[in-house]
């Protein structure tokens, strides 16, 4: 059965590793050579959408640093090298489109760039935490299962933190576009990988022809409320290779009472 | 009134903007913030169908009809609020993220916004050092009628105070800055508990940033009127 129009969170069997103990390459890991969980497999259930640290207290390797001290005792990205924190996330997913079916591979916020693998094709996710990115992968994807790797790497500017502590330790963090609390702050410890990592919702989008982008929704008012208007716009894009004869609906309820519903 | 079709041509591998005429409302259940009324709202939908395909795509957004207005008061310095033209006592809570790792369950966003309204908060303010909150924290906002105070990535790291001193010119790349906001702003725009932008914590941005910040996010000229017993003045 085709995949029905709309959105799918992949938010379930994400695998996770450090970079520094992938052996093969993301095209690899996305065709010839997909990881799996085992002894003596790096790999480990990865927490998506999370943070590399959220991971790795899943997996145990790391203690929970919001309890006691135990924060003390995780290295800080400023002196483990950004590389300790960059990493690895695979998953899976199935899909069948039809012909004239698109399917977009959707990322609603990264921290702070990535190379994304789709069945051995690269993708680049440029810099910035609060973006989200839309990856047209129709041409790449495939009927049945498809395999997704994803290398996340920190901040630019991870930055360290004084020995004697200090509000925003050294304020490098604040040379990139991400969260700033992360070096630490009057009411926080540093989060030691600075938040890297797929840390809000991935999805994929299935629409046909015409794409629906980012509507926009306002209300204006007359005669002390007794009036209103709701003024929509949105952005529509036809990626078919013909003119789209289309007609486009906007419809508006409201729940009256239980399942009563007034159109 | 309130279900309308129009038919357009796109053009092959193009991107439009398209404007419905607006939609006519009478006396509609109007959106509050907790404990001036209910949090009445709306469904839209907007499917589009393209002939000899069908159903292309859909959009589906909880709305609410609401006027929030606000203005430093010259006499307190502070700001004033004013939500469908009633003036509202602000009692709210300093917000920077639910989950240090960034675990962000829908759950615990119930919980914790659910816990603002329960202690008769009516505002929460999002610190800059911290995130642009998550849809689904702005949805569990609209349920229980927490307006939110967003403020953008401008904090104490980019401002030229502190020990050492910070880059006094925010982030490095203000091209990238303004990517991100922008991309923001279009993914929680249509929340009705989203009441104000804030440049950053306790501070201007530096002058361009401040400066595209204030241009992007102006009022279109066609809401700039305001409202009075007899229509738009």
């Amino acid at each position: 059965m085709a995949t029905a129009i709309g959105k799918t969170k992949l938010h379930s069997g994400w695998l996770g590793t450090r970079d520094r103990d992938v052996t093969v390459t993301g095209v690899q890991l996305t065709t010839t050579h997909p990881p799996s969980l085992g002894p003596t497999s790096p790999w480990v259930e990865a927490v998506v959408p999370g943070t590399v640290l959220a991971t790795l207290v899943k997996s145990k390797e790391l203690p929970d640093p919001f309890y006691g001290l135990e924060n003390e005792s995780i290295i800080d990205i400023a002196d483990s090298g950004r590389q300790w924190y960059t990493f690895w996330y695979f998953t899976t997913f199935q899909c069948k489109l039809l012909g004239t079916q698109h399917l977009d591979l959707n990322f609603r916020g990264i921290n702070y760039y990535a190379e994304v693998y789709l069945n051995g094709h690269k993708k680049d996710v440029p810099r910035g935490m609060f973006r989200r990115h839309s990856l047209d992968v129709t041409d790449i994807v495939r009927n049945g299962e498809n395999l997704l790797a994803v290398v996340v790497y920190p901040p630019d500017h991870p930055g360290s933190i004084p020995p004697e502590g200090g509000q925003g330790g050294d304020h490098e963090i604040g040379k990139d576009v991400a969260t700033q609390y992360v070096e630490g702050w009057d009411w926080m410890c540093p989060i030691r990988d600075r938040n890297t990592g797929i840390w809000d919702e991935v999805s994929i989008y299935v629409t046909g022809p015409v794409k629906i982008i980012d509507p926009h929704l306002v209300s204006t008012f007359y005669d002390n409320y007794k009036r209103a208007y709701l003024h929509a716009t949105t952005e529509l894009e036809n990626r078919s290779t013909s003119v789209a004869e289309c007609s486009l609906n906007i419809q508006v309820t409201t729940e009256l009472e239980g399942n009563i519903c007034l159109v | 009134e309130h279900l309308q079709t129009q038919h357009l041509s796109i053009p092959a591998g193009s991107r439009v903007q398209y404007t419905f005429p607006e939609l006519f409302f009478y006396k509609p259940n109007l959106w509050w913030p907790n404990g001036m009324g209910k949090q009445s709202l709306y469904n839209v939908v907007i499917t589009v169908d393209v002939k000899g395909y069908g159903e292309s795509d859909l959009y589906s957004q909880l709305f609410g009809f609401r006027k929030i207005e606000s203005h430093i008061d010259n006499a307190t310095g502070g700001r004033l609020f004013k939500v469908n033209g009633q003036p509202i006592f602000i009692r709210g809570g300093n917000w920077i993220l639910s989950d240090g790792l960034l675990r962000l369950s829908e759950k615990r966003y119930k919980t914790d916004i659910k816990f603002h309204s329960d202690m008769n908060f009516n505002m929460i303010r999002c610190w800059g050092g911290g995130l642009a909150e998550r849809p689904e924290f702005y949805y569990y906002c609209d349920i229980y009628g927490l307006l939110v105070w967003q403020e953008f990535w401008i904090t104490g790291d980019v401002d030229g105070r502190g020990v050492p001193v910070s880059n006094p010119n925010g982030p490095l790349d203000h091209d990238l800055f303004m990517l991100c906001a922008r991309d923001t702003v279009k993914l929680l725009r249509n929340h009705p508990s989203l009441a104000l932008w804030v440049g950053g914590n306790e501070q201007v941005p530096p002058d361009d940033i401040n400066k595209a910040l204030k241009q992007d996010l102006r009022l279109h000229p066609h809401f700039e009127k305001s409202i009075n017993g007899s229509g738009i003045s």
